[in-house]
């Protein structure tokens, strides 16, 4: 692997690089890890082009790494979970797999039908709480969805439910109304908890390329976001944004989604998630 | 922006005396650069500035008073050329019904651009029928059902425990019974790589022959797009794409990707989830969009 006294195989260093593009890790963000990479390889005399790329997943997994995972649910029942992102990216189906995860773990779910807007939205997540096994509070079409979501809490307070999962309708992050409906929503469902949403979870889809980026600036820059739910990782696309989104805005990567059965979630594995980039 | 930075590569170069080829090497990095933060693929990128560049060290561009207007100009050439012309039309049988498959992956668009197609197609005099084919989603053929009926057109469904072929056959039937011009058949959201339901779309084709088989892409796909678009034109006669949610602030690059590994057109762009919210397809829009 060196050429010389020293000096790293740049040819194998580019092949890498190539590799991070290729996931969607994002050409700045990608020469900047081979540019890492380069240094730490002649501080530490790496010698191998594995021992390079294993160097290079456990930079990568550094940088992913973060304690606040997976979910961080007050002790006083009931939790909410609220959970946004862009039209179609995965939120209901991602919903269903986390009221089912939950109730593995004998918590008591609620979920709140707030995307009032979608064509048949709510008869979604209606058919959805039923193959779970969780209640579901919703109203009509076209209903104020912060309303549901502060019924939710009260339904949730009466039924001793633990956990409360709220839908929101898809919406572009560039929609500025819409991004200020959310914020309402944000802010209603605090004043229905008395305290902050415990969890306000973007999800992203991982066949998606640098544009989530800006998804994750903008609904950042409007709510208090927890963290990132990773949807469709089943595919051939890797989802190398989150290094960048992790970098950049550092919110953790708390669940990935690989499939559309409600079973098919897992918290997230930095380890895994960059090691998988080079299988 | 791509001309800006390109001005401020020529400047530093000129500098230093009369421009050589490497000099080009070097502008076109920046070229390279901007088509990879647009998610173009990256050896679609590659390629695409591989042809750039022949075109830039042939065309005096070395002499030019304006070199990094010369080379932008160039740039657009060569993606408005791979974007293709504008070519927004649906493919008429000569005895209807015509049909229109929709598939893609899951979320792609598909349900709503459905609506949309109606749409257009009831402006342009026809009458057209959509096909609940998406027999796995929940509450899929409630939400086809719907959004047809906002644009006052019928959805034809069997419900969701018959065969998609069958369900295909019987709306057929019912479009030659009815005088209805098109039928658009819905899908299920499915994975390139996943076999069973490649196979399930595939058969569909078979028993449908549709003059359209349409490709609905997430405008903001990533590096994944040549991927979805290479397998699902592989595995079916695909006639074009529809790109979709192009109403946000993603520069698009999917679109040339599509476009490098298939040759097929893109007929529409989504932009926005209203039913009137579908355009013809503009090439010199989406490379100066590409280009940022
Ligand atoms: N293969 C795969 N498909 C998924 C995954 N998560 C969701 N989907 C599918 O993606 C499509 C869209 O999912 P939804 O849950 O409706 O997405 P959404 O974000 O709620 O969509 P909107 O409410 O319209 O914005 C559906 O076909 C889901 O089955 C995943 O992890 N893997
Ligand atoms: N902003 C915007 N949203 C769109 C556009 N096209 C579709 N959508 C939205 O994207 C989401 C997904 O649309 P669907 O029509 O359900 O997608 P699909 O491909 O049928 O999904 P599956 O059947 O689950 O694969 C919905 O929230 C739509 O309203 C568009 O052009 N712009
Ligand atoms: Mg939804
Ligand atoms: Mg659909």
């Amino acid at each position: 692997l060196f050429t010389g006294r020293g000096r790293v195989d740049e040819a194998f260093l580019d092949e890498l690089e190539e590799t991070l593009i290729e996931s969607d890790v994002g050409v700045h963000t990608a020469t900047r890890l081979v540019g890492e990479l380069r240094e730490a390889a002649r501080r530490e005399g790496i010698e191998t082009s594995e021992q390079l790329r294993d160097r290079l997943v456990s930079l990568m997994a550094g940088l992913l790494q973060d304690e606040r995972r997976p979910l961080r649910l007050a002790p006083e029942p009931p939790a909410l979970i609220l959970v946004v992102g862009v039209n179609g990216t995965g939120k209901t189906t991602s919903i269903a797999k986390l009221a089912y995860w939950l109730r593995g773990q004998g918590k008591k779910v609620l979920l709140a039908a707030a995307d009032t807007f979608r064509a048949a939205a709510i008869d979604q997540l209606e058919l959805w709480a039923q193959r779970v096994g969780v209640d579901i509070v919703r109203h009509h079409e076209g209903a104020d969805p912060a309303a549901v979501v502060y019924d939710a809490v009260q339904a949730a307070r009466a039924r001793g439910a633990d956990v409360v999962i709220a839908d929101t309708a898809g919406r572009l992050h560039t929609r500025v109304n819409l991004m200020e409906e959310l914020k309402k929503v944000h802010r209603v469902a605090e004043r229905a908890l008395g305290r902050p949403v415990d969890e306000v979870l973007l999800v992203l889809d991982a066949t998606v390329g640098q544009n989530s980026v800006s998804q994750a600036r903008h609904f950042a820059q409007a709510l208090p976001l927890t963290g990132i739910l990773l949807a469709k990782m089943d595919g051939t696309a890797r989802g190398g944004v989150i290094v960048t989104i992790k970098d950049e805005l550092g919110l953790p990567i708390k669940f990935i989604g690989t499939g559309e059965k409600p079973e098919k979630l897992a918290p997230f594995n930095p380890q895994e998630f960059a090691a998988a980039l080079f299988a | 922006s791509l001309t800006q930075k390109l001005q401020g590569v020529f400047q530093r170069l000129r500098g230093k005396g009369t421009l050589k080829e490497q000099d080009i090497t070097e502008a076109l990095r920046e070229v390279r650069l901007a088509l990879l933060e647009a998610d173009v693929n990256f050896r679609v990128a590659r390629d695409l500035c591989a042809r750039i560049k022949e075109k830039a060290v042939g065309q005096e561009v070395l002499e030019s008073l304006t070199p990094s207007q010369q080379v932008i100009k160039i740039v657009h050439e060569e993606l408005c050329a791979l974007l293709g012309e504008d070519e927004s039309r649906l493919q008429y049988a000569s005895r209807p019904p015509t049909v229109i498959l929709m598939v893609g992956v899951q979320g792609s668009g598909k349900t709503t651009t459905c609506a949309k197609l109606a749409h257009l197609i009831r402006r342009q005099g026809r009458r057209s029928m959509l096909v609940a084919c998406d027999i796995y989603r929940p509450a899929a053929i409630k939400q086809l059902e719907v959004v047809g009926a906002q644009v006052g057109v019928p959805a034809f469904t069997l419900g969701d425990r018959t065969d998609v072929v069958d369900i295909a056959r019987a709306a057929v039937e019912r479009a030659r019974e009815q005088g209805v011009d098109v039928l658009i058949v819905d899908t299920a959201g499915r994975l390139h790589v996943d076999q069973v339901m490649m196979d399930e779309v595939a058969r569909l084709e078979e028993a449908l022959q549709p003059q359209e088989a349409l490709l609905v892409l997430d405008a903001m796909t990533g590096q994944d797009a040549v991927n979805i678009a290479s397998e699902f034109a592989g595995r079916l006669n695909i006639t074009g794409f529809i790109l979709t949610k192009l109403d946000g602030d993603t520069r698009g690059g999917a679109a040339l990707s599509v476009r490098a590994v298939s040759g097929k057109p893109i007929k529409f762009v989504g932009v926005g989830e209203k039913p009137e919210m579908l355009e013809p397809f503009h090439p010199e829009r989406m490379a100066s969009r590409i280009l940022g």
